[in-house]
C-alpha cells in the first residue's frame, strides 16, 4: 500500500460520505443520477465476487463491505425513501443502462485475464466503472444550479481516479512484474471523462462562482 | 491475457 493508493481510497470513501451526508442529513438527492448509482452497485457486486474466497487483508475486506453496503443503500434511498425519493427528477435522468452494460459485458467476454466466470465479471466491473459516471455527467449538464455537495461528490470521484493512476505509476517502478493493462487503460479512460468537469470545477472555484456546465 | 492475478486493489 503506497500513499497514492491510500489517498485514492480515502478520496473514494470521502465521495461516498459526501453523498450519504446529502441524502441522510439534507434528505435530498437532487442532481444525483440514480442510473450512475445503480451502475456503481452493479460494479461492486460483480467486482467483489472474491470477497469470501480470496482474503487479501482486513483493510481490503472492510473497504469492499463499505462500498457494497453504501452503493446499495444509496440506490435504496433514492428509489424507496419517502422523503429522499421526492427530490429525484426521473425526467432529467434519462441515460439508458443497457447502452453501457451490454458493450462492457461483450468487451469483458473478449478481453479478460482468464476466461472464467469470476474473471469475466471482474473485467466487466472494471469496464463498467470507467463509464458509470456518464449518466451523472449528462445530468450535471442539464442541472442549472449544481449544489456544492453534488459538485464536491463528482470532484472527489474524479480525484480518486487520478490518484489511482499515480498509484499505478508508483507500483510499476517499485514492484516487479506489476503490469495490469485492463485496469490501466480503463482507468485512464475513466479519468479522462472527468477532464471537462475538472476544468469547469476549477474555473468556478477560481472565480468564486457557482458551478455550471455548458450544455 | 494468460494468467489471472490476485486483485489487491479496490
Amino acid at each position: 500500500m503506497n500513499i497514492f493508493r491510500l489517498a485514492g481510497d480515502m478520496t473514494h470513501l470521502a465521495s461516498v460520505l459526501v453523498l450519504l451526508l446529502k441524502i441522510h442529513t439534507i434528505k435530498s438527492c437532487a442532481g444525483i443520477s440514480l442510473k450512475t448509482q445503480e451502475l456503481y452497485a452493479l460494479v461492486f457486486a460483480t467486482r467483489y465476487l472474491d470477497i469470501f474466497t480470496d482474503f487479501i487483508s482486513l483493510y481490503n475486506t472492510t473497504m469492499k463491505l463499505i462500498f457494497l453496503g453504501s452503493s446499495f443503500s444509496i440506490v435504496w434511498y433514492i428509489r424507496n425513501h419517502k422523503i429522499v425519493s421526492r427530490s429525484y427528477d426521473k425526467s432529467q435522468d434519462t441515460f439508458r443502462h443497457y447502452f453501457l452494460i451490454i458493450p462492457c459485458l461483450l468487451l469483458a467476454l473478449l478481453v479478460n485475464e482468464k476466461f472464467t466466470f469470476k474473471e469475466v465479471m471482474w473485467a466487466f466491473s472494471i469496464y463498467l466503472e470507467a463509464v458509470a459516471i456518464l449518466p451523472q455527467l449528462v445530468l450535471l449538464q442539464r442541472t442549472r444550479n449544481i449544489d456544492n455537495l453534488t459538485g464536491q461528490y463528482v470532484f472527489l470521484l474524479g480525484a480518486y481516479r487520478a490518484l489511482y493512476i499515480l498509484n499505478w505509476i508508483y507500483r510499476y517502478f517499485t514492484e516487479t512484474h506489476y503490469v495490469h493493462w485492463i485496469t490501466w487503460v480503463s482507468g485512464l479512460v475513466q479519468t479522462l471523462l472527468y477532464a471537462d468537469f475538472f476544468y469547469y470545477y476549477f474555473e468556478s472555484w477560481k472565480n468564486n462562482k457557482k458551478l455550471q456546465l455548458p450544455a | 491475457g494468460t494468467k489471472s492475478s490476485p486483485k489487491d486493489e479496490l
